[in-house]
């Protein structure tokens, strides 16, 4: 039973590697980019800046040695759902090679670093928590409306560029569902931004997108999620119990801010608002441009330099 | 400036081994 199960797996294995070379582009990556600075170490892969030979145009590529991937399905989810949803506010996929082992995803390069830069080392204004928020939602209602869910809505997962532009990245973990089957149950997200119908291992649906965007916007305010300071168990212990979280001199905050929060943070899924009617939340109407979002990129740069 | 753990912000899929 182990033999078969193992084989099924490895067959599985060679199918992914047999469907990705349907999908990348043939030819060799190192002959059409040349590789710069490693920015980014995450779970799946490493991610550094290129130029392009032919363009020069500035390019980031993330790498992933596939024999180290336990889940070679996601990556190919990752590149199909990128090729397939471009949107303004998702950061665009450009092209994929497969050189042996190792897998490059080349996409648009931000330079503006993540939003956790930003929320780690400035402090943002309403306006400028509600512009963010407004450019995550317009990709979050492209993407659910495309039957798409993120499943890891994070700072770390938003780009930004000079011009204080925002993108949404990482779709590794991204679920797409269908008519017959619209809900999922498999853990999938960092705890700490995990919605309670995730934590409890229920079925869930795109709303824990809008959870997370939620915990998003206390990241903006308090520079961290809740619970930070606690392990990821305890953590996912206190999402189950306590549901929505404290959040630190809400007082502070204006009344049609702590509503948008109350409508994100909604423990009851049918209750919590989706991406279209938060769109028309009246928090939005605080907008302040997103070229203000420059200043805070250029003192979060400075100071992750200083340390 | 605000402390930001690397470890505790990756991704899990599944039952993480801290489970």
């Amino acid at each position: 039973a182990q033999q078969m199960k193992q084989k099924k797996k490895k067959m599985s294995d060679e199918e992914i590697i047999e469907k990705l070379r349907g999908i990348v582009t043939i030819g060799d990556p190192n002959r059409k980019f040349t590789k710069m600075e490693k920015i980014g170490q995450g779970a799946s892969g490493t991610v550094f800046t290129a130029i392009e030979i032919l363009t020069g145009m500035e390019v980031a590529i993330k790498q992933m040695n596939l024999s180290q991937q336990p889940k070679k399905e996601l990556i190919v989810n990752e590149i199909l759902v990128m090729r397939e949803n471009k949107h303004p506010n998702v950061v665009n996929y450009l092209d994929s090679y497969l050189v042996g082992e190792e897998l490059w995803v080349v996409m648009e390069y931000l330079p503006g670093g993540s939003l956790t830069d930003v929320v780690t080392e400035t402090c943002m204004d309403e306006g400028q928590i509600a512009a963010v928020c407004r450019e995550v939602l317009q990709a979050l209602e492209f993407l659910h409306y495309n039957h798409v869910i993120h499943r890891d809505i994070k700072s770390d997962n938003i780009l930004l560029g000079m011009d204080g532009s925002v993108k949404l990245t990482d779709f590794g973990f991204c679920a797409q569902i269908s008519p017959e089957q619209n809900k999922r149950t498999t853990m999938v997200g960092t705890p700490y931004w995990m919605a309670p119908e995730v934590v409890t291992r229920k079925q869930y649906g795109p709303k824990v997108d809008i959870w997370s965007l939620g915990i998003m916007a206390i990241e903006m305010i308090e520079g961290e999620p809740p619970y930070l300071n606690e392990n990821p168990l305890r953590a996912l212990y206190l999402i189950a119990t306590n549901g929505k979280p404290e959040i630190k001199e809400k007082e502070k905050l204006s009344p049609l801010f702590q509503d948008f929060l109350d409508k994100c943070l909604e423990c009851d899924v049918d209750k919590r608002w989706s991406a279209s009617e938060l769109l028309k939340h009246p928090f939005l109407k605080l907008c302040r441009p997103l070229t203000t979002l420059h200043a805070l990129i250029v003192a979060a740069r400075d100071a992750t330099k200083g340390h | 400036g605000k402390r930001r753990d690397r470890r505790k912000r990756y991704t899990v899929v599944g039952n993480p081994y801290w489970m």
